[in-house]
C-alpha cells in the first residue's frame, strides 16, 4: 500500500 | 484534536467541516457506453475520490493520533463502504439515478452494459430510497459515513486479509463519541424517546446494507480486474488487493 502510506503521511496544504 | 470528551455540536461541526467536494469527471465518453468505457469512467472517479476520501479520514478527530497501522486498515476495510453512501447520499434526492459525479448522472438502464453491474445498482438504489424514505438529515450522513469507516474494519476476525488493529481502544472512543453525536442530533428533533431510539436503529441498520453493497461491489471490481481489459489506477488496485479476493 505505497500510494495510500504516502498520502496518509503527506500534511496537509 | 482529542476527540474524547468532545461536545456533540463540536463532533458534528467537526464532521461537516471535513466533507469532501462533488468532483467533475471531465474525461466523458460519449454515450452509448460500453463495458469498457463505462467501467473506465467509473474506475476513475473511485479512484479520484479515494484521494478526497483520505483527506477527509485524516481530518476526523482522533483518526491521525492512530498508528498508521491502524489507518491503513480502517481505510482498506472500509473504502467501498464509504464510497457507497457518499454515492448514495449525493443522489438522494434523483429518484432512479446515481450521481457518480457532478456530470456523470446514470440510470439504472445504462448499467446493464456492464456484467453484473445491474444488480449492484438495483442494491444502490434502493437504498437510496430508504434513506429518501428517511428524509437522512446531513448531519446523520455525515456521523454515519465516519461510524462506517471507523466500524468496518475495528472489529474484523483476525484473517490472512486483515490484521487486528493495534489500538482498537482508541477506535471504540472515537466510535462511541460519534455515535454520541447522532444520538444527540436525533434527540433533538422533538421526536418522542421511542421515535428517537426507532430512527436510531433504522439509521443504524442501513449499515448491514452498505456493508452487503461493498462485497458484492468489491467481488464485482475483483472480477474486472481479472478481465483485463479496463487498466485500474495506482491507489484504487492497492485497496481492491488489500481485500484479496479469491
Amino acid at each position: 500500500h505505497t500510494k495510500l502510506l504516502q498520502l496518509l503521511t503527506t500534511k496537509p496544504e | 484534536s482529542s476527540i474524547a470528551g468532545m461536545p456533540p455540536d463540536q463532533v458534528l461541526l467537526v464532521l461537516q467541516g471535513a466533507e469532501p467536494p462533488i468532483l467533475c469527471a471531465r474525461q466523458k465518453m460519449s454515450r452509448p457506453y460500453t463495458e469498457v468505457t463505462m467501467m473506465a469512467m467509473l474506475t476513475s472517479m473511485a479512484d479520484k475520490e479515494l484521494v478526497h476520501m483520505i483527506a477527509w479520514a485524516k481530518k476526523l478527530p482522533g483518526f491521525v493520533q492512530l498508528s498508521l497501522h491502524d489507518q491503513v486498515q480502517l481505510l482498506e476495510s472500509a473504502w467501498l463502504e464509504v464510497l457507497m453512501i457518499g454515492l448514495m447520499w449525493r443522489s438522494i434526492h434523483c429518484p432512479g439515478k446515481l450521481i457518480f459525479a457532478q456530470d456523470l448522472i446514470l440510470d439504472r438502464d445504462e448499467s446493464t452494459c456492464v456484467e453484473g453491474m445491474a444488480e449492484i445498482f438495483d442494491m444502490l438504489l434502493a437504498t437510496t430510497s430508504r434513506f429518501r424514505l428517511l428524509k437522512l438529515k446531513p448531519e446523520e450522513f455525515v456521523c454515519l459515513k465516519a461510524i462506517v469507516l471507523l466500524n468496518s474494519g475495528a472489529f474484523a476476525f483476525c484473517t490472512s486479509t486483515m490484521e487486528p488493529l493495534h489500538d482498537s481502544t482508541a477506535v471504540q472512543i472515537m466510535l462511541d463519541t460519534i455515535t454520541d453525536a447522532l444520538v444527540h442530533y436525533i434527540s433533538q428533533s422533538g421526536c418522542t424517546v421511542q421515535q428517537q431510539s426507532r430512527r436510531q436503529a433504522q439509521l443504524l441498520l442501513l449499515l448491514t446494507h452498505i456493508r452487503h453493497m461493498s462485497n458484492k461491489g468489491m467481488e464485482h471490481l475483483y472480477s474486472i480486474k481479472c478481465k483485463n481489459t479496463v487498466p485500474l489506477y495506482d491507489l484504487l488496485l492497492e485497496m481492491l488487493d488489500a481485500h484479496r479476493l479469491h
